[in-house]
């Protein structure tokens, strides 16, 4: 899992504002 | 990462499993006379009480069924299809007195949903999509997304149904430049929908706003496999597929469930888990289901196979009953049941 680089808690809402509307 | 990076569950021997882990509960005997082809389970509004109802699916006709007692199921309600035969239930989660059917020889041709007029208790269905459907699912909040067309053209779209299930409201997801497979559901992140690709990838929309957030590559050691359902967990995405492989190996012994962790954020996966069966034991997945931690699967074999997906091994095998395989496992949706289904039709309850 250490391989899979840096996690987040909330990758949900950090995707989301990232991702195009 | 290729599977031999993965984690092999232990293989406990066939006489250590616990038979006592199903206990039949009831019986519907050959509730059609065709072959069965579903069965599900939903709750059912009569004179201001909630039921909890099993749906049994055959080509030609769906029929709901109520509890009479713990051991007797009475029919209440039948819906008649005589142009386009029936392929799957498609349960819808949160609602009432509602379900969904898809229709279609090969590849679904037609989503309907099948009511009841409140007035005389008359069965009625209603064309709710029609096309070239390659996926659907019901989903938390009385939704249900559908993928239509392929690549240049593809559709993904979201109904949501009244409480009642009458009217109903439509959005759109943003489609991939890859065909969508299937759809899981994302236990943990309501507002999330895995899909699977025909490319082999695992993409991730928004189902509030509609965005595609994330398009990730799987190794193509996980090819044709099916995503039946997804974790999110400490920030990471474990996923649920079945094992399309069919070879059996020593060290691997016959895998039928595998289990992913993705980190969205990146794209990077890793294989954590595979669920093989028993030592003694042989077989490949034909149809599956999974609910909560626990995954089931019909075998070639014709034996169920149940697996904790926390403890990691295999926790129950059901051989066929009265010499007939079996051909369905469903989990209940509204009870921790097992519903198991034989070809001539006959549904078996067990309690796990």
């Amino acid at each position: 899992i250490t391989d899979l680089g840096p996690i987040s808690l909330n990758w949900f809402e950090e995707l989301s504002s990232e991702a195009p509307p | 990462h290729s599977t031999e990076q993965t984690e092999i569950a232990d293989l406990p021997a066939c006489e250590n499993l616990n038979p006592g882990n199903l206990q039949l509960v009831s019986e519907l005997k050959n509730p059609s006379s065709s072959c069965s082809v579903d069965v599900s389970t939903m709750w059912w509004e009569r004179a201001g009480t909630k039921e909890p109802c099993i749906i049994t699916a055959c080509e030609d006709v769906v029929s709901l069924w109520k509890p009479l007692n713990s051991l007797q199921w009475e029919k209440v309600h039948t819906w008649h299809f005589t142009e386009v035969p029936v392929l799957q239930i498609v349960p819808v989660p949160d609602v009432c007195n509602l379900i969904c059917v898809a229709l279609g020889n090969l590849e679904i041709r037609e989503i309907r949903s099948l009511l009841c007029s409140s007035g005389d208790e008359s069965e009625k269905q209603v064309l709710l999509k029609s096309g070239d459907i390659k996926a659907v699912l019901g989903v938390t909040k009385r939704r249900l997304v559908s993928s239509t067309g392929t690549f240049c053209n593809q559709q993904i779209q979201i109904m949501t149904f009244a409480e009642d299930g009458s009217s109903k409201d439509e959005q759109l997801l943003m489609p991939p430049d890859e065909t969508v497979l299937t759809f899981a559901e994302v236990q943990g992140t309501q507002e999330a929908l895995l899909g699977t690709t025909t490319m082999n990838s695992i993409v991730i929309w928004n189902l509030k706003t509609g965005q595609l957030l994330k398009k990730m590559h799987i190794d193509d050691a996980y090819q044709a496999a099916v995503c039946h359902r997804a974790y999110s967990e400490m920030g990471l995405l474990f996923v649920v597929l079945n094992h399309p492989c069919a070879k059996e190996s020593q060290a691997l012994g016959s895998p039928v469930f595998q289990m992913l962790v993705i980190n969205p954020k990146t794209a990077q996966s890793v294989g954590v888990l595979l669920c093989s069966l028993p030592q003694g034991q042989a077989g490949r997945f034909l149809e599956g289901d999974v609910k909560d931690h626990v995954a089931a699967a019909v075998l070639t074999s014709g034996t169920i196979a149940i697996w904790d997906l926390l403890l990691g091994h295999c926790t129950a095998l059901l051989p066929p009953v009265s010499d007939q395989s079996w051909s369905l496992v469903k989990w209940s949706g509204t009870d921790s049941h097992l519903l198991a289904g034989q070809k001539d039709g006959n549904i078996f309850i067990y309690r796990y």
